[in-house]
C-alpha cells in the first residue's frame, strides 16, 4: 500500500535529521538497533547535543525550531569533532 | 580552536585560486577572496599573498558534488562550502558548492562572507556557539562595507597565533545578551504583537507566546536595511513600522521594505536643523506619533501628514522627566522611555511616569 502522506512525511524528516546529525554531530552512520545500549537512543542524544550548540530548547525531539535551524544553509564543517 | 589545535608554523601563507564560478566576475572573485584573507590578517601577525601557478598553502576552488575528498556537496543551498585544518596537501584548503548562488552582495551567497568563514577553518578555528560570531555554522549575510570581525572570532584566532603587530589592538563587536544588565537599546518597536529591540547589527524579537528571545541579524529579515538602526515605531492602524537611521528613514509594510525608501526625514515636516531622530513611538489612542530629538520632542499627525504646530518642545515639559530617550514605544496604552539601563513607565492621561525599570525587564530572565 502507498504510505499514507503523514508517515512519508515523517519519515522523510527523520531521515533529514539523521543525515544532518550524521554529517555534523558525528552520528554513527551504523548505530545497528542490537548495538543499542540500554541507555538514550544515539540519535536523541545527538539531538540534544546540536539544540545545546545552537542555544534551542533541549527536548532531544527535531520540534520545529530545531528543524528551521537544521534547514538553515551552512558550512560543511561538523560543529563538533575533528573534521579530517 | 579546532580539537589538536592545528596551526600554521609559520606567519606568511600563501594562497591560490584554482578555478572561478563562472556565477561572478573574476574580479570579484579576486576581491571577495581578498577582503576575507584581510579580515584575519588584520588582527594576527599572519600575512596571506596570492600566487598563481605553483602550490600555495591554501588553495581555494569551486566543485562539484563528489569532488574526491570523503566530503561530496550536496547542490544547492545545505553545505555551502568547507574546509581543512592547517596542514600539509589539503589542509588549509577551501572548497566551494559550484551549485551555489555566489554573489558579492546580499543576493544568494555572498561569497565574501563564505570564504572569510571557511578560512577561519583553515587557519586552525573550528565552529563557535555565539550566533554573532563569524565561525558560527549557519550562514548569514552582513554587507561586506559594514563587515566587523566580531570579538568572539578575534579572541578566538588570536589564542592561536597572537595579537597583530599593529600599534592599537582591533577590537570586534560583542553579541548582546538578552539578560545583560548592562544592556542598552538603539530603538525599540512593536511589531505586528511582537516587540523589536534594536541594537548594532541586531535585533531582539521578544514574541508573546515565545519563552527565548530570538536574536538575529537585522540583514537576516532586511538585507538591505542599515545596521544600527536608531529609532522606530510601528503604525498599527496602516500596519506599518518605520525605521530611522541619520537623516533618513524607512518603512516596512508588514514584514517588507516598501519600495522608494529610504526618504530623508525631512519628508516628515523636520527642519534641516535636525539630523537625526533618537527615538519614537505612535500613541494608538491619539494616532499621533511623538518624536524624540537631543532634548525635545515633537508631535505629527499622522492622518494629516505633517507636524503639529508648536512644537518641538522640552521632553520635560509633557513627561515631566529631564532625559533623552535611548528608544520608546507604546503598549498596553502605557509609553516606555528608554534611557540607558533604565526604562520608564509613562502613563498618558495621569500625565506622569508611574514606574522606572530596567531596560531589560521585558526579557524573561
Amino acid at each position: 500500500f502507498p504510505v499514507a502522506p503523514e508517515a512519508e512525511d515523517e519519515r522523510k524528516t527523520l531521515q533529514f535529521v539523521e543525515s544532518y546529525l550524521q554529517n555534523f554531530y558525528s552520528l554513527q552512520r551504523d548505530h545497528q538497533p542490537h548495538l543499542r545500549n540500554k541507555g538514550e537512543n544515539p540519535l536523541a542524544t545527538k539531538l540534544k547535543e546540536m539544540q545545546a550548540f545552537f542555544g534551542l530548547q533541549v527536548t532531544g525531539k527535531p520540534d520545529p525550531e530545531t528543524l528551521e535551524m537544521m534547514k538553515k544553509p551552512r558550512c560543511g564543517i561538523p560543529d563538533v569533532e575533528q573534521y579530517v | 580552536i579546532t580539537t589538536g589545535n592545528p596551526k600554521w608554523k609559520k606567519n606568511n601563507l600563501t594562497y591560490r585560486i584554482l578555478n572561478y564560478t563562472p556565477k561572478m566576475r573574476r574580479a570579484d572573485v579576486d576581491a571577495a577572496i581578498r577582503k576575507a584573507f584581510s579580515v584575519w590578517s588584520n588582527v594576527t601577525p599572519l600575512t596571506f599573498q596570492k600566487v598563481e601557478d605553483k602550490e600555495a598553502d591554501i588553495m581555494l576552488s569551486f566543485a562539484y558534488r563528489d569532488h574526491y575528498d570523503n566530503s561530496p556537496f550536496d547542490g544547492p543551498n545545505g553545505q555551502l562550502a568547507h574546509a581543512f585544518q592547517p596542514g600539509e596537501g589539503i589542509g588549509g584548503d577551501v572548497h566551494f558548492d559550484e551549485e551555489e548562488a555566489w554573489t558579492k552582495d546580499g543576493r544568494g551567497y555572498n561569497l565574501f562572507i563564505v570564504t572569510a568563514h571557511e578560512l577561519g577553518h583553515s587557519l586552525g578555528l573550528s565552529h563557535s556557539n555565539d550566533p554573532g560570531a563569524l565561525m558560527y555554522p549557519t550562514y548569514s549575510y552582513t554587507d561586506p562595507k559594514e563587515f566587523l570581525l566580531p570579538q568572539d572570532d578575534i579572541d578566538g584566532i588570536q589564542a592561536i597565533y597572537g595579537r597583530s603587530n599593529a600599534a592599537v589592538q582591533p577590537t570586534g563587536p560583542i553579541t548582546p545578551q538578552a539578560c545583560d544588565p548592562n544592556l542598552t537599546f538603539d530603538a525599540i518597536t512593536t511589531l505586528r504583537g511582537e516587540i523589536i529591540f534594536f541594537k548594532g547589527r541586531y535585533m531582539l524579537r521578544r514574541h508573546p507566546e515565545r519563552i527565548e528571545t530570538e536574536i538575529n541579524f537585522i540583514s537576516l529579515f532586511w538585507p538591505t536595511l542599515p545596521s544600527g538602526i536608531q529609532a522606530a515605531y510601528e503604525n498599527v492602524e496602516r500596519d506599518e513600522v518605520l525605521l530611522f537611521k541619520e537623516d533618513k528613514y524607512w518603512v516596512l509594510n508588514g514584514y517588507n521594505i516598501v519600495p522608494g525608501y529610504p526618504k530623508q526625514i525631512y519628508h516628515l515636516g523636520f527642519p534641516k536643523t535636525v539630523k537625526r531622530v533618537n527615538a519614537a513611538y505612535n500613541d494608538e489612542t491619539t494616532g499621533k506619533t511623538y518624536f524624540f530629538t537631543a532634548d525635545r520632542y515633537w508631535r505629527y499627525d499622522e492622518k494629516k501628514k505633517s507636524m503639529d504646530h508648536g512644537y518641538p518642545r522640552k521632553i520635560v515639559s509633557h513627561f515631566g522627566k529631564k532625559i533623552r530617550v535611548d528608544a520608546a514605544f507604546q503598549e498596553n496604552g502605557y509609553v516606555y522611555l528608554f534611557h540607558g539601563k533604565t526604562q520608564f513607565q509613562f502613563d498618558p492621561h495621569a500625565k506622569q511616569i508611574v514606574r522606572e525599570m530596567e531596560s531589560i525587564s521585558w526579557f524573561r530572565c
